[in-house]
């Protein structure tokens, strides 16, 4: 996270730890599922992406309940007993981050506590979290200034429209334009050192609702061009509620 | 003469008949019915020529070599013998019939054309226990005590305590094993209430299924020899049930009535070689074995249809309260009957109840339960409530609620009944330390 807070104990108990490829980010649903990026398990362009889902469950690492990595770390992790990576995300494809979206499942439900709880998912119908200017929190254990953090981080980061998102990304000319589809939104600041990073894929983008008082998780951090450098793009959520409720009902 | 075929009834007419009969003519017939039955004859139709004494034409009936009559003549007249509707009975099983004619039928040169005679006869039992058809060889009564009749013949029996001879007529003393298998009945010294005979070795054996219990009840008069100091030095009535001695009687004074409560008694009966006394008479019943009446062992036991008296086959079914489980020893039972058996005892033992306990209630996961009354306990009626681990839970239950009340099936249940614990569902998006901005 760069240009964010340390989180304080209980301020983001949905937030995961994991270590699959590297380090990565998730967050809790109900009590034995994580949400996280998909190129948190396949990452792109990777010579190891030919490694099975079943190899990965074994190797994830996932981590609940601290703030600070090292007592994660001794806490232990939660096994995975099974993975499921959204159909459309290819990992081989470097420009398109579409359908960058996963499930793990946890081997054990965890016991919920004030500093293990899980985050909600937005209402189907409700599209007012991507309106341009909606707030929301980002917290992550990524890199802030070079620095794996050793803390969680968490920043405060607007949503941005998909005009504005496109228009800026048109300004980034590269050998290959990345993909904007409409399953992304973008969120933080052109000029503001304020933005997620490496490290914080996998993280949700959450926004209070005001409403309900509860915090939702509108968006899964899942890329972007250099860190703080413009806006961060993340997976839209509200887009695959079908998808992750289909294999979390299943259960 | 015709033997007439061993029938037990026919017809027997004139020669001829029913046209006139033959002059100079004689004929008879021999009516032979089976032995235990009598001829009885009578004539249907009877014209015959008649005459002072009947001289000329007439029928002669014998039997039991006697002679019946001499019959002639028609209806209303006023010489011969007619018959009429008479009934003729042999006292035997034979009667003989003959007719005979003279030479003519004239009367003032006219011959009359008399047309005889029909007689039909039938075999009608003879009741030999009639004292008036003693036997023919006139030896008196054909039984010395008990004639029995029947159509066609007759047998002998004896009055209790003596048994039939081999000449199916008279009877000795025999009581050495009388054997009564009805569930009720009469026994009594030979001859009672006239003296009994001397010198008897009586053994009466009232043999009836298990569990009846057999109840002896005196007559009177009750008269068995006794002496003022020696008791029954001469005469002994001794009375055993299942080999235990229940007494031995003599005297003038009734035993009266005596409940034996058992299904197999003996009545022994001794007397020496003399003595007038009337002896005694038995009336014996019997009432099914009594089983104690079965009393619950707790205020939660109960008896379905308590009835006033419980007899042998008798049963009862016990049940527990509500709440309650029976129990037989450490054992749960579903249900319990207890049958009084044959020696007035229950096949099994009361039960009692226990007040159901239905264990500790299922762990919640991610929550607790607390009783609702103290002290905490898991008898019937206990009342639990299940709550989560709030905030981060939150409780999830049927229709019937979070209450649970242990059930008198043993299990807790909610408000409608059903087992099913809640279930305690993550809250979601509930952090304890939100994320709170004060600076702006």
């Amino acid at each position: 996270i760069v240009g964010g807070e340390r989180a304080g104990k209980g301020n983001f108990p949905w937030q995961a730890l994991t270590h699959i490829h590297g380090r990565g980010g998730g967050a809790l649903l109900s009590d034995r599922w994580i949400l996280t990026a998909a190129h948190t398990i396949f990452p792109k362009g990777s010579a190891r992406n030919n490694v099975s889902l079943d190899e990965l469950t074994k190797e994830a690492d996932i981590y609940l309940g601290h703030t600070n990595v090292d007592e994660l770390h001794k806490m232990g992790t939660h096994p995975v007993r099974r993975i499921f990576v959204h159909p459309d995300y290819n990992p081989n494809d470097e420009h398109n981050y579409n359908g960058d979206i996963a499930l793990l499942e946890l081997k054990y439900p965890v016991t919920l506590g004030p500093t293990v709880l899980p985050i909600c998912l937005p209402d189907t119908s409700n599209t007012t979290f991507y309106m341009d200017g909606y707030m929301g929190y980002v917290s992550g254990f990524g890199v802030e200034k070079n620095f794996l953090s050793n803390h969680l981080k968490y920043v405060k980061l607007p949503a941005v429209s998909h005009e504005k998102c496109q228009e800026w990304l048109d300004t980034k000319t590269r050998d290959k334009p990345m993909v904007f589809s409409e399953n992304m939104f973008c969120a933080g600041f052109l000029r503001q050192k304020r933005d997620t990073c490496q490290g914080d894929s996998g993280s949700v983008f959450t926004v209070l609702d005001v409403e309900s008082g509860r915090w939702v998780a509108t968006g899964i951090v899942s890329w972007g061009i250099g860190c703080a450098q413009g806006y961060g793009f993340y997976t839209k959520i509200l887009n695959y509620l079908d998808w992750i409720k289909g294999i979390i009902k299943e259960d | 003469s015709s033997p007439v075929p061993r029938k037990l009834f026919g017809e027997i007419r004139s020669p001829n008949y029913p046209k006139p009969y033959p002059n100079n003519n004689i004929s008879s017939w021999d009516i032979v019915v089976p032995k235990g039955y009598v001829v009885k004859l009578t004539f249907r139709y009877f014209d015959l020529e008649p005459s002072e004494t009947c001289f000329y034409d007439y029928v002669k009936i014998r039997a039991d070599k006697k002679s019946l009559g001499r019959y002639c003549g028609q209806l209303g007249s006023t010489t011969g013998n007619h018959p009429g509707r008479k009934e003729f009975v042999s006292k035997g099983n034979r009667m003989h019939l003959s007719f005979h004619s003279d030479f003519s039928n004239e009367d003032n040169g006219m011959v009359i054309p008399y047309k005889g005679f029909l007689a039909y006869y039938k075999a009608v039992d003879l009741d030999e226990c009639d004292p008036n058809n003693a036997a023919e060889d006139g030896e008196g009564l054909r039984c010395q005590h008990i004639c029995h009749n029947y159509v066609g013949g007759y047998f002998c029996s004896c009055r209790p305590g003596y048994q039939l001879q081999s000449d199916y007529h008279s009877c000795k003393v025999e009581c050495s094993s009388e054997l009564f298998t009805e569930a009720s009945g009469y026994l009594s010294s030979p001859d009672y209430p006239h003296p009994y005979p001397e010198d008897l070795q009586c053994n009466y054996s009232i043999r009836l299924e298990k569990g009846l219990s057999i109840i002896l009840k005196f007559l009177e008069p009750f008269e068995i020899d006794d002496h003022q100091q020696v008791r029954c030095p001469y005469d002994q009535l001794k009375i055993q049930a299942q080999g235990r001695e229940i007494g031995e009687f003599c005297g003038k004074k009734s035993p009266g009535s005596i409940e034996t409560k058992s299904n197999e008694v003996d009545i022994l009966f001794f007397t020496d070689e003399s003595g007038f006394s009337r002896g005694w008479k038995i009336h014996y019943t019997s009432e099914r074995i009594r089983c104690p009446q079965p009393v619950p062992r707790d205020q939660f036991t109960i008896i379905r249809d308590l009835q006033p008296v419980y007899r042998y086959q008798d049963y009862f079914i016990v049940s527990c309260q509500t709440g309650y489980n029976l129990m037989k020893g450490n054992q749960k039972l579903l249900s319990f009957t207890a049958v009084c058996q044959a020696d007035g005892t229950w096949h099994q033992p009361m039960p009692h109840c226990e007040i159901v306990n239905c264990g500790n209630p299922a762990e919640l996961t991610n929550g607790i339960f607390s009783y609702v009354n103290e002290p905490a306990s898991n008898i019937y009626q206990s009342v639990i409530t299940y709550q989560c681990n709030e905030p981060y839970y939150h409780i999830v239950t049927g229709a019937g609620g979070d209450r649970y009340t242990c059930s008198p099936e043993g299990t807790w249940v909610d408000r409608d009944g059903q087992e099913r614990i809640p279930t305690c569902l993550p809250v979601c998006g509930k952090p304890d330390k939100p994320v709170v901005e004060v600076q702006r």
